[in-house]
């Protein structure tokens, strides 16, 4: 289902969404801020990251999606054995948002 | 596009994928498996090389004319930090001499090399500017930190690292006699099984047996054969395989290890205790909310087949009991090799065996009766590695039971340990 990028991919993304939330900033910024938090040899790795998925995990949760989702729109994760996993709580309609992520990780280009 | 097929993350990917090999120091200028990096398997992992320019200077080194040393008369070929002369005798002679010097080797699993990712690292209520400015260190580290383990601790943890006091086998060891100093080595390999003992011999221990000390040897396969990322109990190691592996090992270290040597064989850790102590508890990733406990972590691992321990991180009571139950199973093997007398003669030319008895059970009695909460012995992110107060009360009393039971294992106590801080202070440090 994804393995260890999956869980790198949906416990940062999840980190970025609660510094979002705590600093009162946008995704984006708060992105920025987590790139700025690690050392400076990390630091264009993290940007190289941002501007590959950063614009999809920025609209993604613009629609309130949980990171769990957001890494399975942008094909980090997937659900290979048929089951999908999540590390955060699920949202009621969560198939049907699972079923959008897959159809936007067979389309999107990153 | 996966992560790592991004051009900028290729020297990060790299990075991890060579993790998987040798488990020796990278930055070594003549290659005598020692070196004066911290990182990279370097001095983090064992004692700092102080020469970088001739093979035959290293800690653990015998610098007595038997091996074609002059006991340290100008040069401190061994890294203790001992050299130089009093009239017509060495340092070395006089200090050292007749001590019984010993060295550590660890060869084992995430638990001997510490495995820790800091919990700020994922809380985001933590997070500050300074929070992720020591990953440059911890990630050529695998995210372990051996000198703070309960074999070669070595290094007081300050600053962001996990607060405590560090205790190992290590410093005891110099406590007792000051010429050990830096002749120690950590073969932890994080998701090790006992399948790997006799390649950690082979390739990743530094140790000559005719020109090299003694040394205690702990073989510390404490988990990895019966956990696994797997449901069930199929990727579980059998008594048969364990056996046939340790034997390997020992085979192996007959051939590496000074005479004189010891071998503590370390039996496996009961893990269903976690699950009882941790599964309702917040994880540090669901800090923020309050929405993710230790259970949803366990399942959300188990789903992606990543779970350093299915057997006894899952809420399946029944499979917990099964891994609890082939972890004494092999336990017990180890036991079994330990006390017998056609397997411990095969070796007796050069080391002799001891099954220690300390248990996980043991640890988390002491400290409760220290007064503290059991969750605060266990690693927050993962749940499950023993944290830095753990592995320092294991050394603690492992060394009881040594002390106890087999005290001709731990040397010596050398009379002139005054004598030498007096003289050489420091010893050169770590």
């Amino acid at each position: 289902n994804g393995g260890v990028p999956c869980a790198v991919c949906t416990l940062l993304t999840g980190l970025v969404g609660q510094l979002a939330e705590i600093h009162n900033e946008t995704v984006a910024d708060s992105m920025a801020r987590f790139c700025s938090y690690l050392p400076a040899s990390y630091q264009t790795p993290c940007a190289a990251l941002v501007k590959t998925y950063g614009p999809t995990i920025i609209d993604l949760y613009e629609d309130h999606e949980t990171a769990d989702m957001i890494c399975l729109a942008i094909g980090i994760c997937n659900t290979s054995s048929g089951t999908r996993c999540h590390a955060f709580p699920e949202p009621a309609d969560a198939e049907e948002r699972a079923n959008r992520a897959l159809k936007i990780a067979a389309t999107k280009s990153f | 596009i996966k992560p790592c097929d991004i051009p900028e993350m290729k020297p990060i990917c790299d990075l991890v994928n060579r993790f998987g090999n040798e488990h020796v120091p990278i930055d070594d200028l003549d290659q005598d498996m020692f070196s004066q990096i911290n990182t990279f398997r370097g001095a983090d992992w064992r004692g700092k090389d102080c020469n970088e320019f001739d093979a035959a200077i290293h800690p653990g080194r015998n610098p007595g004319p038997s091996s074609g040393g002059n006991n340290d008369l100008i040069v401190d070929t061994n890294c203790n930090g001992i050299y130089g002369s009093e009239g017509s005798t060495t340092y070395e002679e006089k200090f050292c001499g007749d001590s019984g010097q010993l060295g550590i080797i660890l060869l084992g699993d995430s638990v001997g090399a510490h495995f820790r990712i800091p919990p700020e690292y994922l809380n985001a209520l933590q997070v500050t500017s300074s929070t992720y400015k020591n990953l440059d260190k911890i990630l050529p580290d695998e995210f372990d930190w051996p000198m703070h383990s309960f074999s070669t601790g070595h290094r007081n943890a300050t600053g962001t690292e996990d607060p405590g006091t560090v205790d190992s086998l290590y410093l005891r060891l110099v406590a007792r006699n000051r010429c050990n100093h830096r002749d120690f080595q950590n073969v932890g390999v994080n998701g090790a099984r006992s399948g790997d003992m006799v390649n950690f011999v082979k390739q990743s221990v530094a140790r000559n047996p005719k020109k090299d000390y003694p040394a205690i040897v702990v073989a510390s396969f404490v988990g990895n054969d019966v956990c696994n990322g797997h449901p069930g109990t199929d990727h579980m190691t059998t008594a048969a395989e364990f056996r046939a592996n340790i034997i390997a090992g020992l085979d192996a270290l007959n051939m590496t290890l000074a005479p004189g040597s010891h071998v503590l064989l370390n039996g496996l850790a009961n893990g269903s205790v976690l699950y009882e102590y941790m599964h309702a508890l917040i994880h540090p990733i669901g800090e923020w909310k309050q929405n993710v406990n230790y259970a949803d972590v366990y399942t959300y691992l188990n789903c992606l087949g990543i779970s350093p321990c299915e057997g006894w991180m899952t809420t399946n009571a029944t499979l917990r009991d099964l891994t609890t139950q082939r972890a004494v199973l092999l336990s017990s093997v180890l036991q079994e090799l330990a006390s017998n007398v056609t397997i411990t003669s095969r070796y007796s030319n050069v080391f002799d065996m001891y099954y220690l008895g300390t248990t996980i059970e043991d640890i988390i009695e002491e400290w409760i009766q220290e007064g503290n909460n059991v969750a605060d012995l266990i690693e927050p992110v993962d749940g499950f590695h023993p944290r830095l107060g753990g592995e320092a009360m294991m050394a603690a009393l492992i060394w009881d039971e040594l002390t106890q039971y087999a005290p001709q294992m731990i040397g010596k106590v050398n009379p002139n340990n005054d004598a030498i801080i007096s003289k050489f202070g420091d010893q050169g440090g770590y």
